[in-house]
Parts: C-alpha cells; sequence; structure tokens
C-alpha cells in the first residue's frame, strides 16, 4: 500500500524543555502541565515515553521567547517536583510529514528519518498523529530539511507550505 | 482563550514497544522504522523524547495481534541496533482528546491528565498533534478513562467516537 504524503509543514524558532525524572504515577503530568496552563503558557508539542524503574522524562515545546520564562518557572517549583532537572534548548524547529490515511507509520517514518540521516540531521524528538509524523531538529537544519523531505516524497519544493 | 475539546477518540486492542538505550545519532530511528516497514509492521503512534548522555528510547504501538511478531522481530536486530532491552506491553489502548484551533495544548492536556489522575489511571506515553492530545493507557481502564473524559470536557457520552 502506498501512503501518500501530500505535504511537509514546518514551525521554526520554538524552543524545547524537558523536565528530567519525573515519578511515572497518576497525577504528575497534570501538575506540570497545570503550572504552564496556569501562567497561559502556549505548549505545542508534549513528548512523554514510556517509563523506567519508575521514571522519565517529558520534553514539550513552546514559542522561543517565552523560553526564559518557562525555564524560570519550572526551576521555581522543582522542589515541588521533585524533578531532577530542568533542560531546554531554544534554537529548535519541529518539521512534519503529512498523509491523509496513512494505515501504517513505519514506511513514511523510514523514509523521512532516513532523508534527515543522510545529510546528518539529527532527530531530538519524535511524534505521531494518524496524520502525520512531527520530529524536533536543530533550528540551524530546518532550511535542509525541508529540500531534503520534497524530494525523499517527491514534492514540489513550494512555499505553500503550512505553517 | 476557551479551546473546545468537540471529541474523544480511542483505539484499544493496541500494543507497545519500546526500544531501550539508542544511540542518540543521525540513521538510528531510520534503522529501526526501516525493519519494521520491511516486514509490513502496521506502526501506530511512535514517541521518542530528548536523549540524555547520547542515549535515549523509541516507544511505538503495533496492533495487539502482530506485538509477539515484532518483539520477536526487533530480538534477532538487538546485536545490530546496539540497543540494551526491547521491552512492551500488549493489553494497552490509545485515548485522545481532539479540538481544532487549540493554540495551547496546556490547558486542554492539564484537564486530560487530572480527569486520569482521579481515578488513578497512569499514563504510559503522550504525543499530540496540531488538534489532539493522545495518551498510552492500561487497555483496562479504557471504558472509565473515556467516561471521565465526556465528563471533564463535559461532551456527550455518545457512541460517535472516532475509532
Ligand atoms: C509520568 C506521568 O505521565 C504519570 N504517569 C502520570 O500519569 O501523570
Ligand atoms: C535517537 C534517534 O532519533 C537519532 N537521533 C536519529 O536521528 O535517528
Amino acid at each position: 500500500e502506498n501512503p501518500v504524503v501530500s505535504a511537509i509543514s514546518f514551525s521554526r524558532h520554538e524552543a524545547r524543555i524537558t523536565v528530567r525524572k519525573i515519578h511515572d504515577k497518576p497525577g504528575i503530568a497534570a501538575k506540570i502541565l497545570q503550572i504552564l496552563a496556569k501562567k497561559a503558557i502556549e505548549v505545542d508539542m508534549i513528548v512523554q515515553s514510556v517509563s523506567q524503574q519508575d521514571f522519565t522524562d517529558l520534553t514539550f515545546t513552546v514559542p522561543e521567547n517565552s523560553y526564559n520564562q518557562t525555564i524560570t518557572l519550572l526551576n521555581t517549583m522543582q522542589t515541588q517536583l521533585k524533578t531532577a532537572a530542568i533542560e531546554g534548548d531554544h534554537k529548535i524547529a519541529k518539521i512534519s510529514i503529512i498523509g491523509i490515511g496513512m494505515r501504517s507509520h513505519a514506511g513514511v517514518a523510514a523514509t523521512m528519518f532516513e532523508a534527515l540521516a543522510l545529510k546528518n540531521i539529527n532527530i531530538q524528538a519524535i511524534t505521531t498523529s494518524e496524520i502525520k509524523v512531527s520530529v524536533l531538529i536543530e533550528d540551524k537544519y530546518l532550511e535542509l530539511a525541508i529540500r531534503l523531505l520534497h524530494a525523499a516524497f517527491k514534492l514540489e519544493n513550494s512555499q505553500n507550505n503550512i505553517q
């Protein structure tokens, strides 16, 4: 089956923040998101993988211009959250492939990841939805990544990218 | 701004697989997805958080009935992939809140996570897209989670859930 990737979307000037070593028990993720929601911090991507020995990390993205405020806010909550550290990087971009009706993400994800690997672009985080595979990369590689993915999926490298 | 969550979607009988301790360098994620794509394994969710000291984990979901095949396949590739372990759980469900035009995920995610925490439902993994927040939970809590989220977002608990 040939899933069709019909477009590439991207968003530059993002920042990512990772809350290291949170306890894997109910209520912890809620607490962190409540802190952010209370201060009206605009959160885009939220990524959490499966815990190991009762701990895991929570990564999320915010607009670059709220990076400092968010780091400061979470640092003040660190004792309450009992996390090991708050880390981040404010020069990040998100790039996604979009395909309606992808029954399986394996093939398109493999093609996407391979295209980035060819030019040594490192994938920092991955999330998917029914119609998308999104990755975080360093901001400076965004232009190159857009061209690589247009070529890999034989798309017009037009400027009609969805932001 | 009051982001509107208009529906809950879910998918039961999923299985999750985590490849532990993969090297955070270009090409590694591509290699894993290529292995799965070659055997036409239907992958739904792919989640990877930010690495620590050069290593990270990769979690993905497959239909429950391909769980054994996928674990066996990855175990045979373990030396080639140089991963620490392949772990999994075949009694998983995915549940998502859907809202068009959510500028920020923080508020709706906090509400979703809090509703699950009230009944002690543990969140195993989190991913988002522009219109969705999705979590993995134990299969046995799916019915309860659907009711909790319908109540939390004041939705009709109708059967028109998008599968
Ligand atoms: C780690 C975090 O997701 C936790 N399991 C929770 O449910 O809040
Ligand atoms: C960990 C994995 O995503 C790696 N960074 C890659 O680019 O393939």
